[in-house]
């Protein structure tokens, strides 16, 4: 059987709202490892990539692989009913066509379950090399939430742009354009809101701006984002989930004709 | 421009 018992059932709550938009069904993979997720939007030019560590949750058993499908809107129905304190564990049998989500509240004075239907889900796992990138920036998540919802109310793409000045995020539309940028920036106290860029070589790439403005959804998620940079290949846009694991969006670059 | 799809990079459709 498998079960995963989480303290903070509000961080799944800020997960599955990041996800369910993107993502319209997907494998969570489960192993004495922990839980994963890669599932590609409709149009398949995104991929995200979930990994939640066994040892992040409270409890975690899971004697058997399986593969659950799941459907993230309605997955999304059921932990609304689920306090933002509410300790959530999932629970399915072996081979299972259901999982049983149970939400306790904190006093205890209130537990409820929930059966999820699960689906049948052919999915195909993309393999995603191990590699250095031309260029990692850490910034603030709601920094970057900012930028990208700003740059999708003039255009429609973004070329970001990595140099030892910065990194530099431009637009254009009918409006105008626009050009954002951030220094590497460790003035303040707070890591978190801290700019950190490590950059190998200079690297400048568009891409789709609705979809780095979905990624962003993320941002309750964690203070931080990374994201990394290579010439020609998908950038990477990471939310570290405290010790529980990270989620990790990959987009495709628009590449000239 | 043109969008590449992911399974471009990453192995698959």
């Amino acid at each position: 059987m498998f079960e995963a018992r989480i303290t903070q059932g509000a961080v799944l709550k800020k997960l599955v709202e990041a996800l369910k938009e993107l993502v319209t069904e997907g494998n969570f993979d489960v192993s004495s490892t922990g839980l994963q997720l890669q599932a590609m939007d409709s149009s398949h030019v995104c991929l995200v990539s979930l990994a939640l560590r066994e040892d992040g949750f409270e409890h975690f058993r899971c004697d058997r692989n399986m593969a659950m499908g799941i459907h993230f809107q309605n997955l999304s129905k059921i932990l609304k009913c689920a306090g933002n304190e509410d300790t959530i564990t999932l629970k399915a049998e072996d081979n299972a066509d259901q999982l049983t989500l149970m939400f306790e509240s904190s006093n205890q004075d209130r537990i409820s379950d929930f059966d999820l239907k699960l689906m049948s889900i052919e999915s195909e796992h993309l393999g995603i090399p191990d590699q250095e990138y031309s260029a990692e920036i850490k910034m603030p998540s709601s920094e970057y939430q900012r930028i990208v919802r700003d740059l999708t109310s003039i255009g429609d793409t973004v070329l970001i742009s990595a140099t030892k000045e910065g990194i530099k995020f431009s637009t254009s539309g009918d409006v105008g354009t626009a050009n954002v940028t951030l220094r590497h920036n460790t003035t303040p106290e707070k890591p978190e809101e801290q700019t950190i860029i490590d950059l190998k070589e200079p690297v400048a790439l568009t891409f789709a701006l609705r979809y780095l403005n979905n990624f962003a959804k993320a941002t309750p998620l964690a203070p931080v984002v990374k994201l990394s940079l290579t010439k020609d290949l998908p950038i990477v846009v990471e939310y570290q989930i405290g010790e529980l694991g990270a989620v990790k969006f990959y987009l495709a670059p628009k590449i000239d004709d | 421009m043109k969008q590449k799809s992911i399974g471009a990079f990453f192995g698959g459709a």
